[in-house]
C-alpha cells in the first residue's frame, strides 16, 4: 500500500459516501444517472468475485464489502425507495448502457492476461469502469443546473482514478517493475474521459459560478 | 503464471 493508492481509495469512498448522503438526506436522486450506478454495481461484483476466495488484507476485504454494499444500496434507493424513486427522471437518463457492457465484455474475452473466469471478469470490470461514468456525464450535459453535491461527487470519482495512476507509477518504479497494461490503459482512458468535466468544474469553482457543461 | 496475477488493488 502507498500514499497514492490510499488517497485514491479514500477519495473513492468519499465520493460514494457523499452520494449516499445526498440521496438519504435530501431523499432525492435528481441529476444522478441510475445507468451509471448500475454499471458500478456490475464493476464491483465482477471485480470482487474473489472476495470469498482470496484474502489480501483486512483493509482490502473490508473496503470491498463497503464498496459493494454502498453501490448496491444506491441502486436500491433509486429503484425501489418510495420517495427517492419519484425523483428519478428516466426520460433524461436514456444512455443504453448495454452498448458499454457488451463491447467491454467482448474486449475482455479477447484481451486479457489469462483466459480464466476470475481474470476475464476482473479485466471486464476494469474496461467497464473506464466508461461507466459516460451516462452520468451525458445526464449532466442535459441538466440545466447541476447541484453542488452532484458536481463534487463526479469530481471525486474522477480524482480517485487519477490518484491510482500515480499509484501505478510509484509501484512500477519503486516496487516490482511489473508492466500492467490493462489497468494502466483503462485507468488512463477513465481519467481522460473526465478531462472536460474537470476543466468546467475547476473553472466554475474559480469563478464562483454555477457548474454548467456545454451541451 | 496464472496464479501470480494478484488483484491486490480495489
Amino acid at each position: 500500500m502507498n500514499a497514492f493508492r490510499l488517497a485514491g481509495d479514500m477519495t473513492h469512498l468519499l465520493s460514494i459516501i457523499l452520494l449516499l448522503h445526498k440521496i438519504r438526506a435530501m431523499k432525492s436522486c435528481a441529476g444522478i444517472s441510475l445507468r451509471t450506478q448500475e454499471l458500478y454495481v456490475i464493476v464491483f461484483v465482477t471485480r470482487y468475485v474473489d472476495l470469498s476466495m482470496k484474502y489480501y488484507s483486512f483493509y482490502n476485504s473490508i473496503m470491498k464489502i463497503v464498496f459493494l454494499g454502498t453501490s448496491i444500496s444506491i441502486v436500491w434507493y433509486m429503484r425501489y425507495h418510495k420517495v427517492v424513486k419519484q425523483t428519478y427522471n428516466k426520460d433524461v437518463d436514456t444512455f443504453r448502457h448495454i452498448f458499454l457492457i457488451l463491447p467491454c465484455f467482448v474486449l475482455a474475452l479477447l484481451i486479457n492476461r489469462a483466459f480464466t473466469v476470475i481474470e476475464v471478469l476482473w479485466t471486464f470490470s476494469l474496461y467497464l469502469e473506464a466508461v461507466a461514468i459516460l451516462p452520468q456525464l451525458v445526464l449532466l450535459q442535459r441538466s440545466r443546473n447541476i447541484d453542488n453535491l452532484t458536481g463534487n461527487y463526479v469530481f471525486l470519482l474522477g480524482a480517485y482514478r487519477a490518484f491510482y495512476l500515480l499509484n501505478w507509477i510509484y509501484r512500477f518504479f519503486i516496487e516490482n517493475h511489473q508492466v500492467r497494461w490493462i489497468p494502466w490503459l483503462s485507468g488512463l482512458l477513465q481519467t481522460a474521459i473526465y478531462a472536460d468535466f474537470f476543466y468546467y468544474y475547476i473553472k466554475s469553482w474559480k469563478n464562483r459560478e454555477k457548474l454548467k457543461l456545454p451541451a | 503464471f496464472v496464479d501470480d496475477l494478484p488483484h491486490d488493488e480495489l
